[in-house]
């Protein structure tokens, strides 16, 4: 019973590229994993090809016009199945706010329509912003999985997001459990080195042990339509997202 | 009088980092930029460490108490002025929505207040969303700096852009010049170099001859709360804004 929302304020440090490849890794391990794009710009959609012939067909379909999710699964052939996103997505938030209501939507129909299922985990990437469409990812997952780049201004966000997990605890009541990942690791730079104890220190035992390598392979991939491990098996890029992956399994947190 | 908006809907692919140096090297050069900050995240800010008490002393103050611009602005470490963004910005889209009056606002309150001085260029740091805030940075500005970081989906990013800008074109019945810039840019990736051969079959002379070079100070230099010059003025990167800066300026476009 695995959901896992994918979400960092901050711009470009990997949660596509790890909404991709954990999907990628999960189905390559014998899941069914069912990835769902709520970011407008559809990223993750655009990587796996997905025809969305109108808004009506994505995650807009379902807020706008209530249209059953499993009404929206597509085949993703990157592994499992996909709810895709369309550029529509971006109304949702002047058409919803953000009265706990709209921010439980999705929750609420994955419980109803049962989406959840043993052996397949689902994995939802989300936009750079915490507004209505990210709130329902964390509150329908639960669970966050939080990119960091070594830098700066991701670790901010990480670190503002943090107080944010807290505070909507507070709301909701229960635990939101979260995981930090670093990304973009260069080793060769003390910067990557000293951030990554900065995060030590901070997150202790919620930041994950692997960090993914900045791999030229995780950003050839995209553009040839594939997750890592169908482009390039042997790249450090692969061998880092198989290595978090077994930590998130092993550690119970998918 | 030249008023430049860095945009480009993807997170991630150095606007604050190009706005930033940019703005040093033009201060650097003996002019008196303005900087605004109109992503809510408020990037640019923190790095300049401008103390920003609460919404009302920021953009936020001009979009919802209708507080002078003039009022607003501050003296910006980097180099020249800033008038600083705050969190509290995000209402902003919510407040006003897209109609044509209120994507004007900014144009019309630089235009009534005189900011727009000979010497003194103003540059726009904008978040990763076509909302009605980076619609008032583009239609005040009638100039866009479009970083792309040298990677498939930012590319798509620019590409989208670019229609988008000729769509705005026919709305405003006037030129918006745009000129492209590649940032993150790795000498030793093949993909590097293939980004830039397609970049310039499409965008030909609006595509920048400089690149701007993956390089550590750059990401550095905003942790130190500094610009590149101040940080490591010997470094790749330090060149690289610096021939941005020049060839912006011999080109007419600053
Ligand atoms: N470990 C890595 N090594 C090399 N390139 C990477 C790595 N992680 C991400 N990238 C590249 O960096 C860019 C940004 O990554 P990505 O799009 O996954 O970030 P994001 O957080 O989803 O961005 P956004 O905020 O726009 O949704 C992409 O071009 C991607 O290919
Ligand atoms: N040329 C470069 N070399 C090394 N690091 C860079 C370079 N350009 C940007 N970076 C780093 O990449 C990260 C993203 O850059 P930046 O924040 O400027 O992008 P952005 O487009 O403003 O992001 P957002 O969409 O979140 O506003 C930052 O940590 C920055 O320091
Ligand atoms: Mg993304
Ligand atoms: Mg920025």
């Amino acid at each position: 019973m695995t959901i896992i929302a994918v979400f960092n304020q901050k711009g470009g440090v990997g949660k596509t590229t790890t909404s991709l490849n954990l999907i990628a890794a999960l189905a390559r391990g014998g899941l069914d994993p069912l990835a769902i794009d709520l970011d407008p710009q559809a990223h993750l959609s655009i990587i796996g090809d997905v025809p969305v012939a109108s808004g009506s067909d994505s995650m807009f379909g379902f807020y706008a016009e209530s249209r059953a999710l499993s009404d929206l699964v597509r085949k993703f052939t990157i592994g499992g199945n996909i709810i895709p996103s369309h550029m529509e997505l971006s109304k949702v938030d002047a058409l919803h706010g953000k009265g706990l209501k709209s921010v439980m939507r999705l929750k609420n129909a994955i419980h109803e329509e049962m989406l959840e299922q043993e052996g397949a985990p689902i994995v939802i990437d989300c936009c750079p912003m915490l507004n209505v469409l990210s709130l329902n990812a964390i509150f329908a997952s639960g669970k966050v999985l939080v990119p960091i780049s070594a830098d700066f201004l991701s670790v901010r966000g990480a670190i503002q997001l943090e107080s944010t997990l807290k505070a909507l605890e507070h709301v909701v009541k229960r635990r939101i459990e979260r995981r930090y990942v670093v990304t973009r690791y260069d080793t060769r730079r003390r910067m990557s080195h000293e951030i990554v104890a900065q995060l030590r220190e901070r997150f202790g035992a919620e930041l994950c042990n692997s960090h993914i390598s900045e791999n030229v392979s995780l950003a050839e991939s995209p553009a040839c339509n594939k997750d890592v491990f169908t482009h390039a098996p042997h790249s450090q890029g692969a061998k880092d997202y198989d290595a978090l992956m077994t930590e998130l399994a092993a550690t119970g947190f998918i």
